[in-house]
């Protein structure tokens, strides 16, 4: 694939 | 009618365990598909190269042949050459309305952190809360992300320019009238004599094993995309038994499982589709020294073979420019919700500051 993968930043991460 | 709303929730162990091993399976269907798509590819292009199925077909030497009448439907079927220029017109406004969110994001930080720093200088030790640079550092990384996966996204932007400058001449070729394509492929000497002879037979045969290669490859990565399972319980047991989850071990087993015959039959497709290749470019050769080319010949296969490829071109940059469309939205709902998180936190930041001016004052 030509652009860069989104795929971590779709991941909710638990606000503190 | 209980339903247990909690019902999904699991230990955060189990839930990291399960975000990983969803990276895992992404990562090696990525891969399995890569290696179907990469092989079409290939495959495709070596077609293109040796203008085949267009040479066999071209008995008459004027007239356009099938496969390239295909493919020029194909193509106009699917919107020709407006259909990609519309879509790379698009793309620098998707890319600058990203970046202003962002830009957005990181000044509205820049803006309160400024005031902060204003206010520490007025009343020094009496303005005791965190400083709003320390404060900002994670969300002014995640910023620094962005802008770097905005940087990679230009340049991916420029390929696809580049692929497009390249080929447009010959894609627009491709999207003529048959008549108009005819008069623009040169001419040649019939090879009437080569109909029924047995090297074209043999590479009709050829080509359509490839063909039922190609087709198997489609079912597969279907079959590929199409598996699915929770390694909730695997987790959730072992968490129980070992107070522990070995998520690596666990997770490869379960893709061993559930892939393992699907990678054996990918290789064995690369496999198959390698000697038929091999087989189809032998054949080749022999068809070639029969022909009896000459330079209108040439000129002639010349001129179908970039036709073949400008198929061949406008399928990845319609591919590359559907991926870079979503790329662009999808990444547009992420910085909006990036963007919320910098104006919720400046927003606190402001009422305590209110609340802090008004201690200062009362004291």
């Amino acid at each position: 694939s030509l652009y860069p993968s989104l795929e971590d930043l779709k991941v909710d991460k638990v606000m503190r | 009618k209980f339903t247990d709303i909690f019902e999904k929730m699991v230990p955060m162990l189990v839930q990291q365990s399960l975000s990983i091993a969803s990276s895992r399976k992404a990562d090696l269907v990525s891969r399995l598909v890569g290696s179907l798509r990469e092989a079409t590819n290939l495959c495709n292009g070596v077609l293109a190269s040796l203008n085949l199925p267009a040479a066999i077909e071209d008995l008459s030497g004027d007239s356009v042949p099938q496969s390239i009448l295909e493919k020029s439907r194909a193509v106009i079927q699917q919107g020709g050459l407006n259909s990609i220029e519309q879509l790379i017109k698009d793309l620098p406004e998707l890319l600058q309305r990203n970046r202003e969110i962002l830009d957005e994001s990181l000044k509205i930080l820049n803006d309160e952190e400024t005031t902060d720093n204003e206010l520490r200088a007025k009343f020094n030790q009496r303005w005791n809360r965190t400083p709003s640079g320390d404060l900002y550092k994670p969300l002014r990384a995640e910023g620094a992300n962005f802008r770097n996966i905005l940087d990679k996204a230009v340049q991916a932007d420029q390929v696809v320019k580049e692929r497009y400058n390249t080929h447009c001449e010959m894609i627009a070729l491709l999207c003529k009238p048959e008549s108009e394509l005819c008069s623009a492929i040169p001419s040649a000497n019939p090879a009437k004599t080569l109909q029924g002879s047995e090297v074209v037979n043999v590479l009709k045969a050829q080509l359509m094993q490839l063909d039922e290669i190609k087709r198997d490859r489609e079912a597969l990565e279907v079959e590929v995309k199409a598996v699915t399972f929770d390694m909730t319980t695997k987790f959730l047991t072992a968490l129980a038994q070992d107070g522990a989850i070995n998520e690596e071990a666990l997770t490869t087993g379960e893709l061993d499982t559930r892939y393992g015959a699907y990678t054996q039959r990918v290789q064995k497709n690369l496999r198959s589709q390698e000697d038929i290749l091999a087989q189809i470019q032998t054949s080749h050769q022999e068809f070639a020294a029969l022909k009896q080319s000459n330079a209108d010949a040439n000129n002639r296969e010349e001129v179908l073979k970039k036709l073949a490829s400008a198929h061949d071109s406008y399928i990845e940059i319609s591919s590359n420019l559907r991926e870079g469309t979503k790329f662009y939205n999808d990444l547009t709902e992420i910085l909006l919700k990036f963007q919320n998180k910098c104006s919720d936190i400046v927003f606190a930041r402001k009422t305590e500051r209110e609340e802090l001016l008004k201690e200062l004052q009362q004291s």
